[in-house]
């Protein structure tokens, strides 16, 4: 499995790098082994992101969009790399500016086809990113309901 | 595999049944805060197995449960349906359509069943166990979760390749 | 101090009471002492709220949107009652929809005379609420440079 | 007591001298990610006499420094300065207006003044004592800390009352 584990590491790390550049528009992302090896168990993998212009920065000095962004950038980068069949995202949309938020919205557009996707949002650019559209509100007895959103009805 | 629908009853705020079909592509769920979206991403997170309270948000597994609001009483069973459809025979079981359903009693006693027929805990997670669906991965991502990703330790990162190869 | 302790406990819990209620448009939000007492030190503050139309909860089960309109009225109610010359808030409306924003953006009006609010955020209704309005930006150095914006620019 | 003006030079990613002019009523900030938002919340807390590196987001002090990027070589000195309107006369000093300065030089040597005059980090800290802006106050809430202010602990809670006291 040492061999498979490397295989897969390399491929994710190449996903990643790739999906970064795509979403940052430029910059630089890797992922790297460190630790003694050749045992698995001995082995952890750092995270390294360049945003464009910037240096090659510790991950704490990155401001909130850009972690969120590096984050979703390496979370599709597994879903490429070792696909699940759906994936549910609960807002992971709300600390990226409305530029950042139309790259989200390509993103999730261009894995249409090789896997479902479940996302819950308040942001106008994602929901237009949208097949289908759920709307959830409370009714008067305090309990939640469920409603079918035509897509022509979102506010463009 | 697709989900084709998810089907909630006395589940959290979802006190009357409650039905949401999915497309092949992009569902998005929208709605004022506290309406009950993250809700759903529990739904789909318990009726898979999951067996943390703190990941449901919850301090007693019965949390789950309708415990009642201003208009309407508490009930004592949550349940929860997840309909797949599993013509491409990803699911190791001999059927085209699959539905998974979890049931939780307000005394404690817990129900597993797959297409009608009751099971055990482990058959569900042995069902999801090489989808990359199951309970520890990183198929949903939680409100507030996304930098996880990202500050987790380098030996937990390991092991999402892991489980990944 | 334990006079002016408890003093100041009770008119902080009727301001969070009031200004909760301002927020959600209704609902119970309160603060109570626990532990022994007298003194001091063995006491400690639990907040107990309930959104409309909702029973009384943990505050672990509130929505995110719920814990964050919920924390700022506890903020504003320390601020009316104690109040600072100024606030710096970065980004707290990012969990919130549209409707709260708005609501978000009313409560930071209402305060306007009594201190200065520097306010760090994307989401429009909050930008609309500004006396002055500064973007910042990254130039083609990597390092950020800061314009002021002419508030009849921002879109509407 | 009003702010009038904060100036930064070499601090964070604001490697050029940038004046921020503050109104008396709301003050919005807005910009892409990345571009030095929460940078110039950092150098608020900083000017005050913020000592902890952490809630700096950084590893060590030297990371307030302009580090450097593509296209401009890394600083040796950053400094912040903040002026405030004093005519309600509510800081303690003889001034109508205050402008406290902070500077950190890569050697580690750091000076403090108050109207340009050298002084120790205990004096700006004693300056801001009783206006409820000192370090720990809660008139600074950092990105993604306002859920903070509800989970603290019992205990941590009742602490910020006694200073409200
Ligand atoms: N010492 C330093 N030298 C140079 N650049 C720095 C330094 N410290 C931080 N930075 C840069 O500042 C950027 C972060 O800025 P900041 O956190 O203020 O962004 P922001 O505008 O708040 O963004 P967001 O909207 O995503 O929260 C990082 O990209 C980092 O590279
Ligand atoms: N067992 C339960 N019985 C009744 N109501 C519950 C139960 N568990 C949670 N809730 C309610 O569900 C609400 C939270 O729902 P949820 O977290 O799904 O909101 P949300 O739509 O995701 O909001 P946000 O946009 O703020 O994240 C809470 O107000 C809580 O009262
Ligand atoms: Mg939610
Ligand atoms: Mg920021």
């Amino acid at each position: 499995t040492q061999e498979l584990f490397h295989k897969s590491f390399q491929a994710v790390a190449r996903q990643f790098a790739e999906l970064y550049q795509e979403l940052f528009g430029g910059g630089v992302a890797q992922l790297r082994l460190v630790g003694e090896g050749p045992d698995l168990d001995s082995l952890g993998v750092e995270v390294m992101v360049q945003p464009p212009g910037k240096k090659l920065q510790h991950l704490d000095l990155l401001s909130g969009g850009e972690k969120a962004l590096a984050a979703i950038a390496l979370l599709f980068a597994f879903l490429r790399e070792r696909p699940a069949p759906f994936c549910v995202l609960d807002e992971i949309d709300s600390a990226l500016d409305d530029a950042n938020v139309e790259r989200f919205a390509r993103l999730l557009q261009s894995f249409k086809g090789r896997l479902q996707l479940i996302v819950i949002t308040h942001r106008q650019g994602t929901m237009s990113a949208a097949d289908a559209l759920y709307g959830v509100s409370m009714n008067g007895e305090g309990t939640s309901q469920l409603f079918s959103v035509r897509l022509a009805d979102v506010p463009a | 595999m697709q989900l084709r629908k998810l089907t909630m009853q006395g589940f959290k705020s979802f006190a009357d049944r409650t039905q949401i079909v999915f497309e092949p592509g992009i569902t998005a769920i929208v709605g004022p805060n506290g309406s009950g979206k993250s809700n759903i991403a529990d739904a789909v997170r318990w009726v898979l197995g999951e067996q943390s309270v703190r990941s449901l948000r919850g301090a007693h597994m019965e949390d789950v449960i309708f415990a009642g609001s201003q208009g309407k009483r508490a009930l004592g069973l949550a349940e929860v349906s997840l309909t797949i459809d599993n013509s491409d025979g990803q699911l190791p079981v001999p059927f085209t359509e699959v539905t998974v359903c979890r049931r939780l009693h307000r005394s404690g006693e817990s129900e597993y069943l797959i297409n009608q027929t009751p099971c055990r805990w482990k058959d569900v997670v042995d069902l999801f166990l090489d989808t990359g669906v199951g309970r520890d991965a990183y198929a949903i991502v939680s409100q507030g979760n996304v930098e996880a990703l990202l500050s987790a330790s380098p030996e937990e990162r390991r092991q999402w390749f892991e489980t990944a190869a």
